[in-house]
């Protein structure tokens, strides 16, 4: 553990959490993309199922659990709870678009070709492409509500200083993992359009909205 | 060096 690891793991969990209380505070989920938010339960779910074969700490368990039940209970406000409130006409993104290549690239690109490497290497996959429905619909409406953006920026950062971690670890632990690093780079440049927009407007105090 | 991964992080 180093301080970018955890620094990330904690901006991780802020995101996901700032998610569900703006979901719940407000009763309603508008602007939020239920795509994204899918696609980030099934990354979970396929990369955690390593809770069921080995064991690496307790912290390692504890947030995989709390990732896990948070993702779903996303997806409930969501499609069920505050289903009134879901923008799916904005939400226009074809999922399939991303998950079937994604799910290609891990059959063919992995460590090692066994069923629980091959959903891990998705989950890698899919991760770094799984914001795309959220981009998409904030581009399509042509603004986002500050606390989504506040949502996205923590969201975009975990990924980010996972990079310098495995700087840091190739240097100090000898680690090297080329399938995390290269999904990795292509998630954090995803957000780099975003980034540019939240520091440059959002925190000078006005409202994200994108030019007509 | 040899270099190693494993899949211990989040």
């Amino acid at each position: 553990m180093n301080v970018f690891r955890l620094t990330g793991d904690l901006s991780h969990l802020a995101a996901i959490i700032i998610l569900l209380l703006k979901i719940w505070k407000s009763r309603s989920c508008a602007g939020i993309s239920g795509k994204s938010q899918i696609l980030f339960a099934i990354v979970f779910t396929t990369r955690y199922l390593d809770l069921l074969t080995s064991f690496i700490s307790i912290y390692n368990t504890s947030m995989k659990v709390i990732y896990i039940g948070c993702a779903y209970a996303t997806v409930y406000l969501i499609y069920m709870k505050f289903r009134a409130t879901y923008d799916g006409n904005h939400d226009s993104f074809r999922v399939e678009f991303l998950v079937v290549p994604v799910g290609g690239l891990a059959v063919l690109v992995n460590h090692d070709f066994s069923f629980l490497e091959i959903l891990w290497t998705f989950s890698i996959y899919l991760e770094s492409v799984a914001i795309l429905p959220q981009l998409f619909m904030i581009s399509k409406t042509g603004e986002a509500e500050t606390i989504t953006t506040h949502y996205l920026f923590c969201l975009g950062l975990y990924r980010a200083l996972y990079l310098l971690n495995w700087i840091w670890r190739f240097y100090f632990e000898s680690f090297f993992d080329m399938i995390a690093i290269v999904a990795g780079v292509v998630q954090t440049v995803l957000y780099c359009d975003f980034f540019y927009l939240y520091i440059t407007k959002v925190l000078k105090g006005k409202k994200l909205s994108l030019p007509a | 060096r040899e270099f190693t991964y494993q899949h211990d992080e989040l």
